[in-house]
């Protein structure tokens, strides 16, 4: 355990945590992608199987428990508690075109050819593009309210930390998962794009808004 | 069934 995995697992827990305060406090989930939420749902799902097969750590169950909780408090909040606030016309995303090529590629490059794995692998693969339907929404409509933009900083800086935490781990224990971190590079990626308008306009105190 | 690599990461 190291620096950069304990705050990229920082973030990523108060990423979910906004999300869901957003929600609470508003009373409304308008400008969420409720197909991102889901495919988080199911990344945590297909990932943390191996609850029920091997114990890591204290922390590490304990944290994916949250995770797991949190995705699926935050589904609830979308589709039931608050659906009427749910701005489904613009949550339009195609999640066939995300979830055919993930799971067709769990299949051909896994580190072996077993349930859990190929759906460890999924997770992997669904989760560094899950945020897209996400991303799509917010380019559909042209802004985001600030708060969104918070979590969706949080999320990416979570994956720019793990990023960090691989490099630390193929340095000091010769740890190098591939499939981990070219997953992890593509997903960084997405969120180039939004953390440049993140910094000069969000922080600079505007409103997160597209030309 | 035990997954034959450890994943520790979250």
């Amino acid at each position: 355990m190291n620096i950069f995995r304990i705050l990229g697992d920082v973030s990523h827990l108060l990423a979910m945590i906004i999300l869901l305060v957003k929600i609470w406090r508003s009373k409304s989930c308008a400008g969420i992608s409720g197909k991102s939420q889901i495919l988080f749902a199911l990344v945590f799902t297909t990932r943390y199987l191996d609850l029920f097969t091997i114990f890591i750590s204290v922390y590490n169950t304990v944290m994916k428990v949250i995770f797991l909780v949190c995705a699926y408090i935050t589904v609830y909040m979308i589709y039931m508690k608050f659906h009427k606030t749910f701005d489904r016309e613009h949550d339009s995303f195609r999640l066939e075109f995300l979830l055919v090529p993930v799971t067709g590629l769990s299949f051909l490059e896994n580190h072996s050819f077993t349930p859990l794995e190929i759906l460890w692998t999924f997770s992997i693969y669904l989760e560094s593009v899950a945020i897209l339907p996400q991303l799509f929404m917010i380019s559909k409509t042209g802004e985001a309210e600030t708060i969104t933009t918070h979590y969706l900083f949080f999320l990416g800086l979570y994956r720019a930390l793990y990023l960090a935490n691989w490099i630390w781990r193929y340095h000091t224990e010769n740890f190098y998962d591939q499939i981990a971190v070219v997953s992890g590079v593509v997903q960084t990626i997405f969120y180039c794009d939004f953390f440049y308008l993140y910094v000069t306009k969000v922080l600079k105190g505007k409103k997160l808004s597209l030309p | 069934i035990v997954a034959k690599t450890l994943h520790d990461e979250l």
